[in-house]
């Protein structure tokens, strides 16, 4: 099965 | 107040024409030193981040800085209004409410102004680390836009493998399969063309097609695209507005469960 990643995972809120 | 004068209009006209299908809403902040944007899409996979520096304006007068709320559907129907030879004028004051655009052709017997309604716009905004790319690739942004559209005939997803070699996009789909190669150019040769890759370390990422078919619709913005990889952070696609500013997109990665 093949996920589709969003950015929350790798970038913090400022 | 703001003022910025844009002889290039129709750099405008590009950016927001590029970012339409991805970015419904945005914050256009605008600072001393220019205008900056950075929006994710709604299912927060894709990010833009613009810049456009004082010098891409001539001239430039921001005295405090204003956050332009900016429906980006309304501004693509308002710029539609402007020529492609343009010289397109924004001006905003405090509070920042409405949006003035004066456009300008080079011949000035006719000067048209619109103005848009500004909204309040609650924009979470991402702290993007600087990264070390274990891949980079620098390629014609025509032939890049041609492999993405390519690509998604056959497949939802691309996979993206650049080697010192060379680059390979390939997509596989219920109907059959298909790749796409690109060697590194020659180092005398340095035209648009031309494909470079740095590589510190062989690098294979997967990414939906379809946001990578939105992001290519900057190439009228630029000779070239910078695609930068490290597995398995987003990849960065960067359009250059020739030296004042940048349209960069980051796309979070698919990966394997």
């Amino acid at each position: 099965v093949v996920l589709q990643c969003l950015l929350r995972g790798f970038f913090q809120n400022v | 107040m703001l003022e910025a004068r844009l002889p290039q209009g129709a750099v405008l006209k590009k950016i927001v024409d590029a970012i339409k299908e991805i970015v419904s809403d945005a914050n256009f902040d605008c600072t001393d030193s220019g205008i900056t944007l950075q929006a994710m899409d709604s299912s927060h996979v894709a990010l833009v981040s613009l810049l456009l520096t004082s010098e891409a304006f001539d001239p430039y007068r921001c005295d405090r800085n204003l956050t332009l709320g900016i429906n980006i559907k309304t501004l693509v129907q308002i710029l539609k209004c402007s020529g492609n030879d343009d010289v397109i004028t924004l001006r905003a004051e405090e509070p920042a409410d409405t949006l003035a655009l004066v456009f300008e052709p080079p011949s000035l017997e006719r000067i048209s102004e619109y103005e848009m309604k500004l909204m309040d716009i609650d924009n979470e905004r991402l702290e993007i680390p600087d990264t070390a790319y274990h891949a980079e690739i620098t390629m014609a942004a025509s032939e890049f836009q041609r492999i993405c559209r390519d690509m998604q005939t056959l497949s939802e997803s691309v996979t993206i493998e650049a080697t010192k070699e060379g680059v390979k996009f390939s997509a596989e789909g219920e109907l059959g399969s298909g790749s796409v190669t690109l060697k590194q150019g020659g180092s005398i040769d340095s035209s648009a063309e031309t494909t470079t890759i740095e590589l510190v370390q062989p690098t294979t990422q997967t990414f939906s097609v379809k946001y990578l078919v939105n992001f290519s619709k900057s190439t009228s913005l630029a000779g070239q695209v910078r695609l930068a990889m490290t597995a398995p952070l987003p990849m960065l696609v960067e359009y250059k507005i020739s030296d004042c500013g940048h349209l960069r997109f980051f796309l979070a990665p698919k990966i394997d469960d």
